[in-house]
């Protein structure tokens, strides 16, 4: 079964055009194994990534460095799937 | 559970507990909802799509289908809610009752069965068909990029490892070509709805091009008033308007393959999440999702009942 140990779900929210492209060109680098959970439309628009543990320093640098700021929406997924597979869980015992 | 009513509707479900609800929902009401098998997966997962029909022979028709992004969860949760609603509500609500007199309504609530099963078993963020693609070591292609409307333009990839690759030709994944089959041979449908989420939207076509569609009017005031419906119940706040203007263009779509067809009300929605959660929306706003919305889908379906083309 894949996990998300220490990957992180960012949500940047790209201030102009020119921002919006920078994170586009993110898209591209494939060796980030990154996955845009809501992409990128506009200015103004959030944009979610999840990036996986190996590349979470090198993308925030790139962020941080370009100037774009950015949240961290999801800490550590795997704790969130954990929990959500748990509820499930316990929820089909319930109804059982 | 023994029958749809002690169903949880609050829950995400397996695969095997959705497939056996649709069967109790067509035990239980057999004078109006039937199981078509319409094709089957890439694993060899039958494709149902549930019928709600009150007679009459190939009446005017309403497509819903939800789950076609695997990990969009919330779809396929509400899409059950959808069933068990429309049930429920013929006889009592009397728009619903109208519509269903005259039109028959197509609901597939798990358009990617291989992706939703694998989404529980091995990958929960898994969104893709999972078809072997030859020659690479990813699987899977993006289910709503392999349509034959300006397929494998801009906004689609084709590279196999991407999550919008757009496979290698239109049609190739049995999950879309079932429902195209589908769709050509049943010939009456008038309106067709694509469930994903989570961005909140409601679309129109197209993604492909910005040439606007000729009835971009009257699909951009409909939108309005749906999403603005929805919003009158928990004021999820919805943004409206033609993919490629909206969020981004996208080729080879679901509704700008259908709208193509004659299809007029083609839509997509992008259901919540309004908070952090992404496509882990906590389970408790799976009902309350499928209320906001189906309050939406009432407005685009009696507006399609009133306006016969």
């Amino acid at each position: 079964k894949e996990t998300f140990e220490g990957h992180q779900v960012l949500r940047i929210v790209p201030k102009d055009d020119v921002q919006l492209s920078l994170i586009k060109d993110l898209e591209d680098m494939i060796e980030f194994e990154l996955d845009f959970w809501r992409g990128v439309t506009d200015a103004v628009t959030p944009v979610d990534i999840r990036v996986p543990f190996h590349s979470l320093q090198t993308v925030k640098i790139y962020l941080e460095t370009q100037g774009i700021e950015y949240s961290t929406m999801i800490e550590d997924l795997q704790t969130m799937l954990d929990d959500e597979q748990e509820e499930m869980e316990s929820a089909a015992r319930v109804t059982q | 559970p023994r029958n749809t009513d002690s169903y949880d509707y609050g829950r995400y479900h397996p695969i095997n507990e959705i497939y056996d609800f649709q069967d109790m929902l067509v035990a239980e009401n057999p004078n109006m909802v039937s199981k078509i098998v319409i094709g089957q997966s890439y694993e060899g997962r039958p494709l149902n799509v549930l019928k709600f029909s009150t007679g009459g022979t190939n009446r005017p028709a309403i497509w819903i289908d939800t789950g076609i992004h695997s990990r969009e969860w919330v779809t396929q949760a509400s899409g059950q809610w959808f069933a068990k609603k429309i049930v429920t509500d013929y006889g009592r609500d009397p728009t619903l009752t109208a519509i269903l007199n005259k039109m028959d309504i197509f609901l597939e609530i798990v358009t990617n069965p291989d992706g939703y099963y694998y989404t529980h078993n091995n990958n929960r963020m898994w969104r893709k068909t999972r078809k072997p693609n030859p020659g690479s070591n990813c699987v899977g292609v993006d289910p709503n990029r392999n349509w034959d409307a300006g397929f494998g333009g801009p906004g689609a990839s084709g590279r196999p490892c991407s999550e919008t690759y757009h496979g290698p030709r239109a049609n190739s994944e049995s999950e879309v070509k079932s429902i195209v089959d589908f769709v050509k041979s049943h010939g009456n449908f008038k309106a067709f709805i694509s469930i994903h989420s989570y961005s909140q939207m409601l679309l129109y076509p197209y993604g492909y091009t910005r040439t606007p569609v000729k009835d971009q009017a009257e699909l951009h005031s409909l939108a309005k008033k749906a999403i603005t419906d929805l919003a009158s119940l928990y004021g999820t706040r919805y943004r409206y308007g033609s993919i490629i203007s909206t969020i981004y263009q996208a080729s080879g779509g679901t509704i700008d393959w259908t709208y193509n067809q004659g299809i007029k009300y083609s839509y997509t929605f992008e259901l919540r999440d309004t908070g952090r959660y992404g496509f882990i929306l906590p389970p408790s706003q799976i009902i309350p999702t499928a209320q906001e919305t189906w309050l939406a889908l009432m407005a685009i379906m009696d507006h399609t009942y009133k306006n016969p083309y």
